[in-house]
């Protein structure tokens, strides 16, 4: 089972330069991967170059009237399946922030297409709340990736979410594997290696040994529409998040 | 008239940053400086050092039950008068979300008390989302500071806002003053130079002169629960806010 996502409260981390650049790596792995964008703001669906032109192209209509995920794909020249999202999708909140009983409903979309097996990896991209979308990303996934982009705030916010993720185990009757990453890592900095330390003391095992660095080609990539693989495949970002995928895959948590 | 909103729909762009500091450079100038909390995350209030009990110690109770801002303020070490954001500010979307007749709760709020005058002005801090609060925050302010942090994602979250502003005026019945500030500036990045140009094509004469530059002492502050001038008053950072507050002042944007 292969279903990841990307979420950490804080704003502007890297959680869509992570979920896209963690996608494309996949997809040029030779595995039919799927992007799932869940941020009403549609950053990873811009910059894969896909728009959704209602709501109803959006996992909203999974929400609304239970539309099969698989009608809802895009192929992307990245390589990567999206799914896209639209402004509508901060209806999913108002409308269904209520009942506790949505949450599973991304979990059940994907498992009865059998999206998020070993052959078909899926990578939800989150806004930064905890809300309706987020939850659902967290119930479907079978690893949540935490960004943490080397400084106190961010770091802040993964604390955080290391107190939700406790507060669901009850409910999920499981313990939602997760993984730390250290993303703008920049060395020269000590608040990075602070960072990092602090990182290490609380969550031990899982921080991710690959740092994605502050990379400016990482930047730039997104206002030419394109992954870093597009945009600059021998840059240090490509290779970081190359990194990353191998990590992963050496520690079983993509197959 | 002295009544700020700091907002950028994009994540981690600088907005508590700027409001934080640009209030404490405010109150270090003899001025009885308010400072506002509309994100649930309540990162200004907790660098402040304030920490609300209760939704109800918050500016939701100014939409619950209309309780007067007055009893809401906090003194805080940074000479900030404080009130607070807590989690269940969250509530105001999904409570309200529906009457558009709520988006003037803050702005009369304010009248009432007669704060956000020449003596007393306002600093608002927004959560990087266009809904109820942060639409009470532009509804209310005099001016509203869109920081932009440097990078291609922040200025489209900055473009985004120019239309929301524009669809908003026939409502408003007025031009809503603005000003683009560059933040997390690196004058050796070609990006930067890029961002500045675009905005100033865009926006012209709407793009504050004072560029505030990356300056770790500025990422620091926050875990020691400092402002700048607490922190680190010869840092680059202090001396970019006191350029911005003198520039808002030149302007006649603060009086
Ligand atoms: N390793 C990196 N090196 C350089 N720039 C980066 C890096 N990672 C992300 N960025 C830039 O930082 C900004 C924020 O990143 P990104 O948009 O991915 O964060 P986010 O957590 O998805 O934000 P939001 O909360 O708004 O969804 C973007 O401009 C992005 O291009
Ligand atoms: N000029 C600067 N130099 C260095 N670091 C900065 C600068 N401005 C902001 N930062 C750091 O960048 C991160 C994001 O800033 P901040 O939290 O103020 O953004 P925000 O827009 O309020 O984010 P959110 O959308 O999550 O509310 C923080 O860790 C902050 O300390
Ligand atoms: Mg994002
Ligand atoms: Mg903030």
């Amino acid at each position: 089972m292969t279903i990841i996502a990307v979420f950490n409260q804080k704003g502007g981390v890297g959680k869509t330069t992570t979920a896209l650049n963690l996608a494309a790596a996949l997809a040029r792995s030779e595995r039919t991967t799927y992007g799932i964008d869940l941020d009403p703001q549609a950053q990873f669906s811009a910059i894969a170059g896909i728009t959704a032109n209602t709501g109803d192209d959006t996992v909203l209509s999974l929400f609304q009237r239970n539309r099969p995920l698989s009608e809802l794909v895009n192929e992307s020249s990245s390589g990567i399946k999206v799914i896209p999202a639209h402004s509508e999708l901060s209806k999913v909140d108002a409308l269904f922030g209520k009942g506790f009983n949505v949450v599973n409903r991304l979990n059940t979309g994907l498992k009865v297409e059998s999206l998020g097996s070993k052959s078909n990896p899926v990578i939800i991209d989150c806004c930064p709340m905890i809300g309706v979308l987020s939850l659902n990303a967290i119930f479907a996934c079978d690893c949540l990736i935490v960004p943490i982009s080397a400084d106190y705030l961010s770091a802040k916010g993964a604390m955080q979410i290391d107190k939700t993720l406790k507060a669901l185990e009850p409910v999920l009757k499981r313990r939602i594997k997760r993984r730390y990453l250290l993303t703008r890592f920049d060395t020269r900095r000590n608040m990075s290696l602070d960072i990092l330390r602090m990182a290490e003391e609380k969550f031990g095992e899982d921080v991710c040994s690959t740092k994605i660095a502050e990379n400016v080609s990482l930047a730039e990539s997104p206002a030419l529409n394109k992954t870093i693989f597009q945009h600059a495949p021998s840059s240090r970002g490509a290779h970081d998040y190359d990194a990353l995928l191998a990590e992963l895959l050496a520690d079983g948590l993509i197959e």
